[in-house]
């Protein structure tokens, strides 16, 4: 394992976006590791749309919760393409399903695998350098007054409640620690990023864990 | 769908200020997290919760540990 990665430093990893007040955490979360794998591939970096998740993945409640499995689930299963955030932008609210025709384009997920990696965190940083960006459930709770630094205390494996995305690591100083890209703006935290300890599975952090495959 | 009022964001307010006291007076070297006021300060924690922390846990299987691979059932 290298001492640090970021999936940033390729050019892999869209901005951070703002899910606002709608509890769409899941589908910002799926929706990146979709456009990173994209990326990854070769595909052009665009933001993909969330509120094609938020509006047609039925087994998820859209703006009042879902789950990140569930919505990997459905877009396997159906083969769904998600199509570029222009075409079908984000407006904060459960909507109408848009269906498109077979000709319009899109990304649509091949495959994802999900483990629980924890006290294996380094097999999980091998999973993200292998695999691309991993989709995570976290316990959130004490993330409402973060401003910065890494999280190692009061942030238990309790409940998860927060979907997000980890970019990359960093082992090189005395705290190794997740870099982990949130859906709340990049004026919360560190440009819209947490850093949370590595080891000991802070806030539940490998406890659900997917990588996507497009 | 909590009845807004300048009083309720005051409280709101003055209880995550003693919460980041709490969170920040634990012994840390320079790296740990640190919290404050933030965007989500005039919200109560339940306000919060509700809004923003909207994931459903799901489990996931255990990773198979190196060299461990699954025993195939034997009878």
């Amino acid at each position: 394992l290298p001492l640090r990665f970021d999936w940033r430093d390729k050019h892999v990893v869209n901005h951070v976006r703002n899910q606002k007040m709608c509890g769409g955490c899941w589908a910002f979360s799926v929706v990146s590791a979709v456009e990173s794998a994209g990326a990854i591939q070769g595909k052009p970096l665009d933001y993909l749309s969330v509120q094609q998740v938020i509006d047609c993945s039925f087994n998820n409640y859209g703006c009042r919760g879902g789950s990140p499995l569930g919505a990997l689930s459905w877009l396997n299963e159906t083969q769904l393409k998600l199509v570029a955030d222009s075409q079908y932008p984000f407006k904060a609210e459960n909507g109408l399903c848009r269906y498109f025709p077979p000709s319009q384009s899109g990304v649509s997920v091949k495959g994802f695998s999900a483990y629980d990696f924890s006290n294996q965190e380094d097999e999980m940083a091998r999973a993200l350098l292998s695999f691309g960006p991993l989709v995570v459930i976290v316990d959130a709770v004490s993330w409402q007054d973060y401003l910065g630094g890494i999280i190692q205390h009061h942030c238990s494996s309790g409940e998860a409640n927060h979907a997000v995305l980890i970019t990359g690591f960093d082992k090189t100083g005395n705290t190794p620690y997740w870099m982990v890209r949130n859906s709340w703006g990049n004026s919360w935290g560190i440009e819209g990023y947490a850093h949370v300890k590595m080891g000991g599975n802070v806030c539940g952090i490998a406890d659900s864990v997917a990588a996507v495959f497009v | 769908t909590w009845p807004w009022s300048p009083q309720r964001e005051a409280a709101a307010l003055r209880e995550s200020l003693n919460r980041h006291r709490y969170l920040n007076s634990f012994p840390h070297d320079n790296s740990t997290a640190f919290y404050g006021v933030n965007q989500f300060s005039y919200l109560f924690p339940e306000e919060f919760k509700a809004l923003y922390l909207g994931s459903k846990p799901a489990w996931a299987p255990r990773y198979p540990a190196k060299g461990q691979t699954p025993i195939p059932n034997v009878s």
